[in-house]
């Protein structure tokens, strides 16, 4: 072990085991969680080139590949706690994004949430058994947080008892959702429902995008790979045109709200039902947050321990990069927000499971002040853990600009929270209405 | 606002909107408020961080109503007050985090980690008043001596950290491979390794790349 790094834990005032328990949630989670990353970290199949090294098609296809290890390994090892299941997952893919995240995140719990019981029956155990790869295709090419503004269709035809999906305009055309451009065969498709000439709003249909056994895309379905982006080299985020696709009637998620087959439209109990996702998505963003600042922090620090470089007193050897109080200004603010938003994450975890009990009992009354803080926390743990692994990364000097550092998969992987699963600004002004409201 | 300023008891986070008296939320001469902030207390500096957000709340909300009155719409006014509402935002979520940072030290038994964690609750409370220096100062929250006292307590605070600084990102406990990085690896072995990492690049599959003998050497014979 490097000497400095050495003296530096030597020095150190408390017992870092107990305050690794507190940020876990205690010990057993911290035991839990070691054992789930050792079953990975040493298991021979999860083994991979550096990606660093690879190119993106080879990314894609290694990420692919452990993707599928990861689906047999979670039920050959009874892996089913959501926790547990995020925890395997990360370490499978060290944190970065992969191929089946929206199957896995968004097509199976939205199955869950908004299928009626034949749907059930019909798209659930294919779903389970990945003969149905499914992805979640809400935003648009010229469309994004604003749902009302989405121009994809729905229009039910009653002669046939059929819906006709259809992307009208280039701007239409379905962008982003991960596993969309090679991965998946089914896509749950957030269209404008109309039927009997009227427009009821966005409503989610299962839509078939590619034959189940050769995989080549369906008539009436244009469907590929955005191509290269900031990072997220590992999935193949895509696009999505239907001309004019049919879909029987059944397809429509019908849970909540419903069309009849003469095309009678059955309004959803209540709005609020989609809020829960959001507030339990946002809320997952918020850790994400903490864990990559956590991370950028461990490594420019660690890091400005062991390297020496310049003067403090004239004529001394080089001091420690931690040594100057310029560079203590730079992180260690940098490291208490870390700690900060860990304990927000854990906060808004307990919270959203602590609710989670009354919403299934109808009781809406806590979520609309839980789904404003979220959105405003997520916008603002994202805003400031993404400038903060920026500042991490140069505080590296030159060697954060190589790969070798991790510094940049780190900001390319992390920068998209500030405008998926909501764009931050759009997140601040709905908090901005819940509070002048109150 | 809305509903606290019509006299309605609100709950949960936002209550804090009914507690303070609107006059004392209007921004204040410096001079007529009397300004007692203890800056190594964490309640109080929560206290200081609530009355910010909520004065920030109350401007957003009075631009809206300005707007209004120049017979804007509702949705006119909402826009052309979008900044002050983005800022009230921000200053409630970041009113929350410090609240649930200092929450949280109250559940920590153990003496040095809570005196550690202490101190970095304390330095995100103070840097976060640096970096806004001016909502605070603006609304009489805190004295201009007082804001310079900050200055000089997180220096302190960042010695009094710099012993911890390596412990503290190790109870992160990232392991090597889900970390990924050769600067922040656990043993601090960086520079070995970055060389051996450099020498695996593609690009020194060969001694000679391909390119030179495409393009280097004959470029030398046509000149």
């Amino acid at each position: 072990m490097n000497a400095d790094i050495l003296k530096e834990r030597q020095n150190a005032t408390f017992d870092v085991e107990k305050l690794t328990n507190i940020l876990d949630g205690g010990p057993e989670l911290t035991k839990r969680r070691r054992e789930i990353e050792s079953m990975v970290l040493n298991d021979p199949d999860f083994m991979e080139e550096d990606p660093n090294f690879l190119s993106r098609s080879e990314r894609y296809d290694q990420a692919v590949r452990k993707s599928a290890q990861m689906i047999l390994k979670l039920r050959e090892y009874g892996i089913a706690d959501p926790e547990e299941i995020y925890c395997y997952k990360s370490t499978v893919h060290l944190g970065k994004p992969e191929p089946l995240d929206l199957h896995l995140g968004m097509f199976l719990p939205t199955l869950l949430n908004q299928a009626n019981q034949e749907q059930m029956d019909r798209f659930f155990m294919p779903s389970w058994n990945l003969e149905i790869i499914g992805t979640y295709a809400q935003t648009e090419m010229g469309h994004g947080t604003h749902l009302r503004g989405l121009e994809t269709t729905a229009t039910y035809d009653p002669a046939t008892q059929e819906f006709v999906l259809n992307s009208p305009t280039v701007s239409s055309i379905k962008w982003w959702p991960g596993g969309l451009g090679k991965t998946s065969n089914h896509a749950i498709v957030l269209a404008q429902l109309y039927t009997q000439g009227n427009c009821h709003g966005l409503h989610a249909f299962i839509v078939p995008i590619r034959d189940m056994n050769t995989h080549v895309p369906l008539p009436g379905i244009v469907v590929g790979d955005i191509g290269p982006k900031f990072g997220f080299d590992e999935i193949d985020n895509g696009y999505l045109k239907m001309e004019n696709v049919r879909i029987p009637r059944e397809n429509m998620l019908m849970k909540y709200a419903k069309v009849e087959p003469d095309g009678t439209y059955k309004k959803p109990p209540s709005a609020k039902l989609t809020y829960g996702t959001m507030v339990f998505i946002r809320s997952m963003i918020v850790g994400e947050s903490a864990r990559a600042l956590s991370k950028a922090s461990t490594i420019a620090i660690r890091y400005s321990a062991v390297r020496h470089q310049s003067e403090i007193r004239p004529g001394e050897p080089e001091p420690q990069i931690l040594d100057f109080q310029t560079q203590q200004y730079k992180l260690f603010p940098l490291l208490a927000t870390a700690y900060a938003f860990i304990f927000v994450g854990q906060y808004m975890k307990d919270t959203y499971s602590r609710i989670s009990g009354d919403i299934n009992q109808g009781d809406f009354s806590e979520l609309p002040e839980l789904h404003a803080l979220s959105a405003g926390l997520k916008a603002f743990t994202t805003w400031t853990a993404n400038a903060a692994i920026e500042v991490c990364r140069m505080s590296c000097g030159g060697h954060g600009y190589s790969r070798s550092s991790g510094l940049p998969d780190l900001y390319v992987n992390f920068t998209p929270t500030c405008t998926y699963e909501g764009e931050n600004t759009v997140m601040m002004l709905q908090t901005a209405r819940y509070l002048v409201k109150s | 606002y809305q509903q606290a300023k019509a006299g309605q008891q609100l709950s949960g986070i936002v209550s804090y909107l009914n507690e303070t008296d609107h006059r004392r939320v209007q921004p204040q001469p410096v001079s007529a408020r009397p300004t007692v902030v203890d800056i190594n207390d964490l309640a109080s500096l929560v206290e200081i961080y609530k009355l910010r957000a909520a004065i920030l709340v109350g401007m957003a909300a009075k631009s809206i109503q300005q707007e209004l009155q120049h017979r804007k719409n509702q949705a006119d006014a909402w826009n052309n007050s979008a900044i002050d509402l983005v800022k009230a935002s921000d200053a409630h979520c970041h009113y929350v985090v410090v609240k649930l940072f200092t929450d949280k030290l109250g559940e920590i038994g153990d003496t040095a980690v809570h005196s550690v964690v202490s101190s970095l609750a304390l330095l995100y409370a103070l840097h976060g008043i640096t970096v806004n220096s001016g909502d605070f100062l603006q609304a009489g929250l805190l004295s201009v001596p007082q804001v310079l006292q900050i200055s000089v307590r997180i220096k302190e605070l960042l010695s009094q950290l710099r012993p911890n600084a390596v412990a503290l990102v190790d109870s992160f406990d990232i392991h090597n491979k889900k970390l990924n990085s050769v600067l922040g690896r656990y043993d601090g072995n960086v520079y070995e390794n970055m060389f051996e990492w450099a020498r695996r690049s593609p690009l020194n599959a060969t001694e000679v790349h391909e390119s030179f003998y495409k393009y280097l050497k004959p470029l030398r014979s046509k000149l």
